[in-house]
């Protein structure tokens, strides 16, 4: 998902 | 994933391998501040933690476990193994002056008031400043083995390619991520220093030594 809170980065 | 992002992660997984190379090849771990290893872990224990109730990519979780088991297993050779090379007296900061900041800053700045996101905050601006107690221990003893500015250049490096990375996704996704992108900026600016003798004497084949 496009929100910041989707944490997709390490 | 674009490239920033790739090559960033790739950056940061070639500057583990090199510093154990480091570790292993020398049998030693001297120049190495234990307690910024030791930040490390914090952090990715607090943020990779999520690999128990979030599932993002195969490549995702497999970095998280790396990251995780690559960094205790220093912790490990530092305390354990080649202790008698690690010197506790050169490694002075003072990592309480690090950690009740970070702490405080992520109960007021987080993306939700519970305790994985708060953690998630923490171990944010924790990476940030975790590179300290070595770049203090650095700027204390002057100099450093050639193999030791490689470990950090390409850590630093890692950090410098996030930037593009969230430029990139703005542009083409809409996302801007403002906790991260803060603390990344911060971390890769407390860089910059090391990086200007780095790119001026290490890599020009001379000696990493600061000026008296």
């Amino acid at each position: 998902s496009a929100t910041p809170d989707a944490h997709d980065e390490l | 994933m674009n490239l920033f992002r790739l090559l960033g992660d790739l950056s940061h997984l070639a500057s583990i391998l090199v510093l154990l190379h480091k570790i292993q090849t020398s049998r030693s771990c001297r120049g190495i501040s234990f307690k910024t290893q030791a930040l490390y872990v914090a952090v990715f224990v607090a943020r990779y933690l999520d690999l128990f109730w979030r599932y993002i990519s195969l490549y995702n979780s497999a970095m998280k476990v790396f990251f995780i088991g690559s960094s205790c297993y220093i912790l490990y050779l530092m305390k354990y193994r080649y202790r008698p090379t690690n010197d506790p007296s050169i490694d002075t900061f003072r990592i309480e002056y690090l950690l009740v900041p970070c702490a405080i800053l992520s109960l007021i700045f987080n993306y939700n008031f519970m305790p994985t996101e708060i953690l998630w905050s923490f171990s944010i601006f924790l990476e940030s400043v975790a590179i300290l107690p070595q770049l203090f221990m650095l700027q204390r003893t002057g100099e450093a083995e050639a193999i030791t500015t490689h470990y950090l250049a390409a850590l630093g490096i890692y950090r410098a390619l996030y930037i593009p990375n969230w430029i990139y996704r703005y542009f083409t996704e809409g996302v801007i991520d403002p906790i991260a992108v803060t603390a990344g900026i911060v971390q890769t600016g407390l860089y910059l220093d090391f990086f200007y003798v780095y790119f001026t004497k290490v890599l020009q084949g001379q000696k990493f030594e600061l000026p008296a």
